[in-house]
């Protein structure tokens, strides 16, 4: 007898958890410590303030032969969470503030409650979240989830004097895991996360009670990322009809103005001729044809313009720099960093950057780092994109070879990270994206032949 | 100023479709033809009839440069959809019938859904969705899904006399795609699927008319699965809580004995003994702490039984024999079905065969064949764990090398496969999965080896 149910989005990501990266007791608390993280991050540079962030993974019990209790600590500077917000922010998988145009780490609104939930389903502890703006009152929750109704349980909430004006968020909960497998990667996130946010404290305190700091070097953040509007070019039917119910114009120019990226007066009109649409149409007026035949015309017309980079917050070459001489004081470093492009009607921005010698190890392979929106990517290198491109360059060309002490960064920024999985491990094969790589690669390559042709060069007048 | 929201799964999905598999016009045609084949022959095998499945792509106008408008036609003899639930089977995401302990291909209540709902944002028409279950009546409904509430929008619903007795569903819809593009990939598809289910009759006619048949080999279906009960080994908290709420049993032993897999009488008073749980507990007075040291005890307890096949269906050895000479015609072919074995809880059953020349090409790199609970994976190859495995074999040692006219084919069936996208694209690298296929290609290899040093010898003899 086939019965037929419906299950909740917190239910789905229950059964599929290892489809959001919590695939093993080792993983998950790597990936539960890196939603928090990145969840902080963004939460002070909304604020356009440095970050300070304070993780503390204290050991709680034994739980099997291979894994114990931990309780998870961390703490922020950041903005903060509405309290009328706490118990959906943290208990209601698809809820958040990030389902907008703009470059942040989250973008699915499920990684704070996936780490939460993992914790839940393996100890059965509560979470607890403390929250303030830095006004007069902090606001304390002790919650758990209801899976299967993707709804948060409230089990305590306390509201307390904010004496100290302290303003952040603290998240705490315990989660059964594998930290002795997990910890390289676990520092290795640190480091990296350090080397891309130099402007960031970050602190890290380990069952042993050992303690990593990584304090920041310089005060100087990139500019932030503006909110911004879809670009003509990444239009669906979906995305038209729900801008059509929403807009408060009455006609097609000020229609196109206020809702599409870059579309200027003469733009607008320009494109009305050219899809022959007459301009006192009311949008909310257009058939179903003629929103199909909105959206290939917006496709077709070749004269909007490009997206601009309000809405991305790159790291730049300078900042990228400082972090690659940071961490591998390398002998030579060349960064580069590409124009804006776009896939799918997003805007992305790719930075590379290359290092030879220093303090890197000769191994068979290059070391390569990679960055989707400032968060180090630390599984899955081969099936990413940057490590395609890599594997398909002529090296040789370039006198370079992967046995040599040669370090390859690749950071790309989009309002929205073409991530091939919702555990945000690589980044998917788009062909523009491939494309802005390679010329990305391609560039600083030439700067490291050049150097390694005059390092050469010179051992052979020496050799004389 | 930072607003907050939540969306719904279809709207989850709708922005993340790249995730789910639909990244580009090519292979979202390609993705939608494969959903829907997929829930044809699932639905045709829980009838254990053999399917007859029908699939037409016909043109329906073009859409932009490299892109047309395309109808899809699916049309199968399974065991029809209910009328009471074809609105939310085909219209309202995470819905379905395959939640269930069991081998069959659907498996996240999605992949119909996201085929329809990309025909929709790129076409704004509605599905078609017409099902019988061969008695008197036939439904036909028209709908949409409104991707903001995750719910279907019936725009039409008819009963029809069911003169002819037929039984089945048809499914059909405008979407737009590259079909020069997927071209190759979907004939692949239809092959392949062939191949490992060679009982199935495959009939697609694409968009120029031309015919492609694939007609069954044998009437033979492996054995179907039946649904099972959790193991023991595979518990967490959430799992127990949802047990202890609907057990209608009133002490330990019987909550065991009916709640998990293959767990007896004897072995569920050893195990109360081994945990010190007093048998006469009722679960539904199990504390937290008590809940939790109940899991840790059930993954601890080592003789609990491995599970049974009784919820799988492998193809077995002949006939995954038969599809491999069917389609390659090759000089020798070996099999091996591997016993079933455990990750996570859930059963799975690694086959695997290997062939050599007849119409294999020779290329520089072996031919791989990938498959999940009789699915073919074309996609993604390089992430996919049977790959690296074989990438990690000293094959020289059986003497055989990528550019000989070599074949692998690597089929895992489970109850859950462990895919590491939504997308069914390839397979995570678990150690369990990724060892049960090392052993098996080792296997098939020894034979190959056999094979090519006999040849070796023929030739030699010959030569004299
Ligand atoms: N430390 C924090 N400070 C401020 N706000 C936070 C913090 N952690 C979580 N939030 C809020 O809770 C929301 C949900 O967080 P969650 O990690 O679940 O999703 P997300 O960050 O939006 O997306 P993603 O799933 O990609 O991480 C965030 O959008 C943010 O508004
Ligand atoms: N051709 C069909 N015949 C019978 N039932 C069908 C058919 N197509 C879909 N269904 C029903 O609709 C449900 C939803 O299908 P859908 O493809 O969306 O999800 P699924 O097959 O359950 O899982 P997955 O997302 O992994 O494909 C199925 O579970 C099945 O019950
Ligand atoms: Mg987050
Ligand atoms: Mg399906």
């Amino acid at each position: 007898q086939v019965t037929f149910e419906e299950i909740s989005a917190s239910d789905f990501f229950y059964r599929n958890r290892d489809i959001a990266g919590f695939t093993n007791p080792s993983r998950a608390i790597f990936a539960a410590i890196r939603e928090l993280v990145e969840n902080s991050l963004d939460a002070a540079e909304s604020l356009k303030i440095p970050p300070d962030i304070y993780v503390r993974l204290s050991f709680e019990g034994e739980a099997s032969k291979e894994t114990q209790i931990y309780k998870l600590r961390v703490e922020d500077n950041g903005i903060g969470v509405p309290p009328r917000h706490i118990p959906s922010a943290f208990g209601q998988v698809l809820f958040g503030s990030k389902y907008k145009l703009k470059q942040q780490r989250g973008t699915f609104g499920l990684g704070g409650k996936m780490a939460i939930l993992y914790g839940q389903i393996t100890t059965h502890q509560p979470a607890c979240i403390m929250s303030s703006n830095g006004m007069s009152r902090i606001y304390m929750y002790k919650l758990m989830i209801d899976i299967q109704k993707n709804r948060p349980l409230i089990l305590d909430r306390k509201v307390l004097l904010n004496k100290e004006q302290w303003r952040g968020t603290i998240v705490e909960f315990c989660l059964e895991g594998d930290y002795l497998r997990a910890m390289p990667k676990i520092l290795d996130y640190f480091k990296q996360t350090a080397m891309v946010n130099p402007y960031a404290n970050l602190t890290f305190v380990d069952p042993k009670g050992r303690l990593y700091k990584f304090t920041s070097v310089t005060k100087d953040m990139p500019k932030p990322p503006k909110e911004t509007l879809p670009h003509p070019y990444g239009v669906d039917v979906e995305l038209l009809q729900r801008l059509i119910h929403i807009t408060p114009y009455k006609n097609m120019p000020e229609f196109l103005i206020n809702h599409f990226h870059r579309v200027g007066e003469k733009t607008a009109q320009k494109f009305l001729t050219f899809s022959n649409i007459s301009p006192s149409k009311n949008p909310k007026k257009l058939s179903h044809e003629e929103i199909v035949r909105l959206m290939h015309m917006l496709k077709k017309f070749k004269e909007f313009l490009p997206p601009d980079a309000s809405c991305l917050s790159p790291l730049g070459e300078e900042l990228l720099k400082v972090g690659i001489v940071k961490e591998l004081k390398p002998e030579f470093v060349a960064v580069h960093q590409r124009r804006p492009a776009t896939y799918a009607g997003h805007p992305f921005i790719i930075e590379v950057g290359i290092a030879y010698g220093g303090e890197i190890p000769k191994r068979s392979a290059f070391l390569i780092y990679r960055f989707a929106n400032r968060i180090p990517l630390l599984y899955d290198e081969a099936s990413d994109v940057s490590v395609r491109v890599i594997n398909d360059m002529n090296w040789r060309r370039y006198k370079a070879a992967p046995d040599m002490p040669i370090a390859i960064l690749v950071h790309i920024c989009s309002t929205k990270v073409p991530y091939k999985t919702v555990g945000k491990e690589f980044i998917a094969d788009r062909p523009e994206v491939r494309k802005e790589i390679g010329n990305g690669l391609r560039e600083v390559a030439r700067q490291l032949q050049h150097f390694l042709t005059r390092r050469e060069h010179v051992d052979r007048e020496r050799k004389r």
